[in-house]
């Protein structure tokens, strides 16, 4: 069983990556993947030790390989259809980040209650409306949700996640979501106000550890 | 020298004790923190013990005082001036979100280069040109600075704030920012994709660790 923070750091040392091979430097060690993600390089070797042996030569890894390894991990699957509930601010400004089709996951659908959203387009995606979330969901094989109502919205989002087929959530609500589904669909909470906090920390302690 | 990962986990610990306070549980163990925040007990004590004793009895920590204590260690000065630079979809959904408000991050101006929004308010927020940066954020005693430009709008960036009195940045843009100043200035970058990746890896691990 690999640890929840394990998995964390993976995505964080995979961006790293993503970067260093944006710059064509052909090899990586485990000191630099360490300084980027502000953790110790005996923690990196740790954290990727869990997926097997990574072949390294005495001068580190080699970017292209540690990068298309730690993707296939984090995302075997390669392709996903992911859908918004909520076409707020957020909810374009989601729809139109280009990272998130280029890591393979696809803002296809998106739904709304508000009469004056529904049937309109963010991009090429569609707005449909939130009543219609399970067979549309099904039709085109959404499975993942990214939740980005109101707070007060909770109740209804749980019903209609509930009665899916949906198989992970990405809450951006300030409320814990409950799913009670014989499945158990892991829900990933998102809170930006954490990283203000963060970077508090380090403004008024002068620490950038 | 507190880890910076230690950091992280602080803030993740007090979301979780806000959570607790308003279900109105009035004590809280080192274990529930660690299952909500998917560390170790242990993991949770020896981060608290970074910053001095908090009185545990056997029965666990006070959630109102240990809340109190993880926010003053977070954000000592309790209240920042805040602006964001880019008035699009992702600068007006974190201008709307009251969560930052309620930790104390307000978010009192934006700029923008497209003089169509130039003028505009967002809420109570006023939307100001870029190239009168410096003398607003002065003027406005702003210290940090949300970053939600398009990629391309790398340079100019770099350098409105490299010539600004600007104390941390809190970065949404695709790029890294370099900004040379004498000044060492936290810059926290921000990639949502990370959560995506990790949510993949949930569903088809099927590890809820
Ligand atoms: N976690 C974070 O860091 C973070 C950052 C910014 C915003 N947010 C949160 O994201 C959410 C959305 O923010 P926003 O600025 O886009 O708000 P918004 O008001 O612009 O958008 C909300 C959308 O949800 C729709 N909606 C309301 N009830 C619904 C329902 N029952 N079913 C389907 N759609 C419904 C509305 O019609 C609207 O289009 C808020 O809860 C906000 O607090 C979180
Ligand atoms: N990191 C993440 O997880 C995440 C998520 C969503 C969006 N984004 C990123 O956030 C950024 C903003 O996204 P968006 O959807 O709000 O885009 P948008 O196009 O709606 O808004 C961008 C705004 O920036 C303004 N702008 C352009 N050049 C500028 C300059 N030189 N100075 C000041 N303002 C300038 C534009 O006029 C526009 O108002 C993009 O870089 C996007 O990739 C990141």
């Amino acid at each position: 069983d690999v640890p929840f923070a394990t998995v964390e750091r993976i995505a964080k040392y995979l961006r790293c990556l993503k970067r260093i091979k944006n710059k064509k430097i052909k090899l990586v060690s485990s000191q630099t993947l360490a300084e980027h993600t502000k953790v110790t390089a005996e923690q990196v070797r740790k954290d990727l030790a869990y997926f097997g042996k990574f072949g390294r030569t005495g001068t580190g890894y080699d970017t292209e390989k540690l990068a298309k390894k730690l993707e296939k991990i984090l995302n075997p699957k390669l392709n996903w259809n992911v859908c918004i509930i909520g076409a707020g601010a957020l909810g374009h400004a989601l729809t139109n980040y280009p990272d998130f089709k280029k890591a393979g996951f696809n803002i296809t659908v998106l739904f709304d209650s508000d009469p004056k959203k529904i049937g309109n387009k963010i991009g090429t995606a569609k707005i449909y409306d939130v009543k219609k979330f399970s067979p549309i969901t099904e039709k085109k094989k959404i499975e993942i949700a990214i939740v980005a109502t109101p707070e007060n919205a909770k109740e209804e989002i749980e019903q209609i996640i509930t009665k899916s087929k949906i198989k992970g959530i990405i809450n951006f609500t300030p409320a814990t979501l409950n799913i009670k589904s014989k499945r158990k669909i892991p829900i990933i909470d998102v809170d930006l106000s954490q990283k203000m906090y963060i970077l508090s920390f380090l403004i008024t302690k002068g620490k950038r550890r």
